[in-house]
């Protein structure tokens, strides 16, 4: 990816001292299950790489368009698993996909590269987005498990195939960009498959889903995996709308080849009454979110589009490939400017396009599309976790499909999870005796909760402060990851007690983890005690006033006095922490707190409250959010 | 027949076979309910258990079985 190293705080030289904590990376093995991988792109070049590691055990599988040899010491594995999807969907037709590991859609060519491919200069999408492409994890080696096929569709029994032989391959990360919501633990493979490669060390991070900004809507959200949102990136393509009455609009470019427009003013036309539109700027409404804006109108080419959106009044707009010189709206400029088309008899406009920007303020915000909290499955664990950049990303691409390009661009969760996936690589790196719940808590307690301006993070959808329940602890913030000086632990022990608490059975308990377990019926099992980075609090109305949470905080950066800061939003709540000094005299010494939130249960259904938990030794921030629902 | 069958996700009970046990084990428990049940993957890591082109009623004999503690339906997950 071009840009997001630097917005992160990682730097964009691959050689330089910014990579310092990267010595090691070309031990780690970054799994992606996905839709294969394109392996004559640049991102996967094995220049400057030693041999393989030896901890690995996997294998270049062969197949259409796909022999071993396209292997080398970047991309160490691929294999493909499309039985499950040929059971349900009939044979794959060859000419529209792989029977190889070969990426036909582009997606898991993007989302390795983003998570450690290695770095390209000279990279740009139709001129966009120009600079050095590299992954999080340049120096990591990549591993690609197909198993999503036409349509972007991944059947749950080839999922859980690919899970299986990583595993056995011995991959340290595992990165899914795929998600379906609502699905109970013990019905859900990515949840079931990840528990037992988390058991087996692996760091998993998954995508929360692109089903923002409604609520509760997120995906992926067990809590041994780390659930990723995505943000917006400092980098816009702005352009520029002209109206022939004299008013100028911002808006943003699509991706198109070529020049712009012609440098008069040109007629505008209102796609919904059907008119001419060779030599005209088309006006189309943008009824939906979908990623891809609809093309050639009444089978002629217009000179240019505006497409204006119809839907939520956000100023985030997820540029897209488009064949004529196209910008996007947001809907309350799309109306002024219907407006302005439908009353005017002679209406007329243009669109100046200005390239590539960097340094928009403010960003991160979080993307309207990405999927929110509260958690519907388990509301007492506050997800997403983090976020990381999902808007606009550039990243390597196929040979086959969309514009002839060795890279584009694209917007999704999927795209933040692997940026999550490569930073784990990093920290893994560094720190190799850390378990994947370490890795997780030193990224979510360092993410950073304000945007490039030092004000809050913003919410795209509505233009207001965003809450844990969209950026959960924040955006990723990779180097100060590397140093959390406390981290929130959890075994295998810890998700067998929460799924007690969850009350799960002994049977569906056996399903998820394998084990044979019983919960301890003297014993009182509390979601609340399961040592999470993050608070969520669900008060039920006319329940007690008080609500007692128990972490165990171990010190990973040596002797220190940590001190604990609280910060509540509502007067509804008041939070107490005992106690209120935790002291370390040396590294991976435990101590325990607890947090009180003593709250007005009254309070009118629905009610959120957000704040935060801060521990400071001076040097180090570690910092745990903290959600409350009244229900 | 094949039309009528669908995708299941079985986890097993077997915790104690070695791997190529537990294999054998698969295919018989499949065999047993079916002539014509395909599996479709035997798992050795992320679950006990195997996939399985089955009838609804040859999911009702299967999850009858010994040693079968589930017989999930197939879901469909989408790049994100």
């Amino acid at each position: 990816t071009t840009r997001t190293p630097t917005f992160l705080g990682l730097g964009d030289n691959v050689d330089g001292e910014d990579l310092r904590h990267n010595g090691s990376a070309s031990d780690v093995i970054v799994g992606v299950i996905d839709s294969g991988i394109w392996p004559e792109s640049k991102s996967f070049n094995d220049i400057g790489f030693g041999p393989v590691p030896i901890s690995w055990k996997g294998e270049c599988e062969e197949g259409m368009n796909f022999t071993a040899s396209l292997c080398n010491r970047k991309l160490i594995g691929a294999r493909f698993f499309l039985k499950g999807f040929e059971a349900e969907m009939g044979p794959i037709n060859q000419s529209d996909d792989f029977r190889s590991p070969r990426d036909s859609l582009g997606h898991g060519t993007h989302t390795s590269s983003i998570a450690a491919g290695s770095a390209v200069k000279e990279a740009a999408f139709l001129g966009y987005a120009a600079g050095v492409a590299r992954g999080m994890a340049p120096l990591a080696r990549i591993a690609m498990y197909k198993a999503c096929w036409l349509g972007g569709f991944c059947v749950s029994s080839d999922v859980l195939a690919a899970i299986d032989k990583a595993m056995e391959d011995n991959v340290n990360i595992l990165s899914l960009s795929l998600a379906l919501n609502r699905l109970d633990y013990d019905k859900d493979s990515i949840a079931i498959g990840a528990l037992a490669a988390t058991e087996h060390g692996v760091f998993v991070a998954a995508a929360g889903g692109n089903d923002g900004p409604t609520s509760s809507s997120l995906a992926n959200v067990a809590p041994w995996l780390t659930t990723v949102g995505a943000g917006t990136l400092d980098r816009k393509f702005p352009a520029t709308i002209i109206l022939g009455n004299g008013k100028v609009f911002p808006g943003e470019s699509l991706l198109f080849q070529g020049n712009g427009l012609p440098d008069e003013m040109l007629p505008i036309v209102y796609h919904r009454f059907g008119k001419e539109v060779e030599g005209s700027i088309v006006l189309d409404d943008l009824r939906f979110y979908d990623n891809e804006v609809r093309q050639s109108k009444n089978g002629k080419e217009p000179l240019g589009m505006i497409y204006a959106n119809m839907v939520f009044d956000g100023t985030e707009l997820v540029a897209t490939y488009a064949q004529s010189p196209s910008a996007v709206v947001g809907k309350e400029i799309g109306d002024e400017i219907r407006h302005y088309v439908i009353t005017e008899s002679n209406p007329t406009a243009t669109i100046k396009f200005n390239g590539t920007v960097i340094g928009y303020k403010p960003s991160p915000m979080v993307a309207g599309f990405s999927s929110r909290g509260p958690n519907s499955i388990t509301p007492e664990i506050l997800k997403p976790d983090l976020i990381a950049p999902g808007v606009n990303i550039l990243a390597a691409w196929i040979g086959v499909k969309g514009p002839d390009s060795e890279f584009n661009i694209k917007s999704g969760t999927s795209m933040a999870c692997p940026h999550v996936s490569g930073i784990a690589a990093l920290l893994k790196a560094a720190h190799p005796e850390w378990s994947p719940a370490a890795i997780r808590s030193a990224m979510m307690t360092t993410a950073k909760t304000s945007s490039n301006d030092g004000k809050p993070i913003l919410d795209s959808a509505t233009g207001k402060p965003s809450t844990p329940f969209a950026h959960g602890a924040g955006q990723v913030s990779p180097v100060s990851a590397f140093k959390p000086g406390l981290i929130y632990d959890l075994t295998a022990m810890d998700y067998l007690h929460f799924l007690c608490a969850s009350n799960y059975t002994s049977s569906q308990i056996k399903i998820i983890t394998r084990i044979e377990f019983s919960c301890d019926r003297s014993k009182e099992y509390r979601i609340s005690e399961l040592n999470y980075p993050s608070f969520a609090v669900t008060i039920n109305r006319g329940g007690g006033g008080a609500y007692t949470y128990t972490r165990i905080v171990t010190s990973v950066g040596g002797a220190g006095t940590y001190t604990v800061k609280v910060m509540s939003d509502v007067k509804a709540v008041n939070i107490s922490v005992e106690p209120a000094v935790l002291d370390f005299n040396n590294v991976n010494e435990k101590r325990s707190y607890s947090v009180i939130f003593t709250v007005n249960p009254s309070m009118p259904s629905g009610t959120n409250s957000f704040g935060s938990i801060e521990w400071s030794d001076g040097k180090h921030l570690v910092r745990s959010p903290v959600a409350l629902t009244w229900t | 027949a094949f039309s009528e069958r669908s995708s299941y996700v079985v986890h097993t009970a077997v915790t104690t076979m070695t791997s190529a046990e537990k294999f054998k084990w698969y295919e018989s428990s499949v065999k047993s309910i079916s002539a014509s049940g395909e599996v479709l993957y035997k798992y050795n890591h992320a679950i006990n258990g195997f996939s399985a082109r089955l009838t609804p009623e040859e999911v009702e004999l299967l999850s009858g079985k010994p040693g079968i503690l589930a017989v999930v339906p197939e879901v469909v997950y989408k790049l994100e």
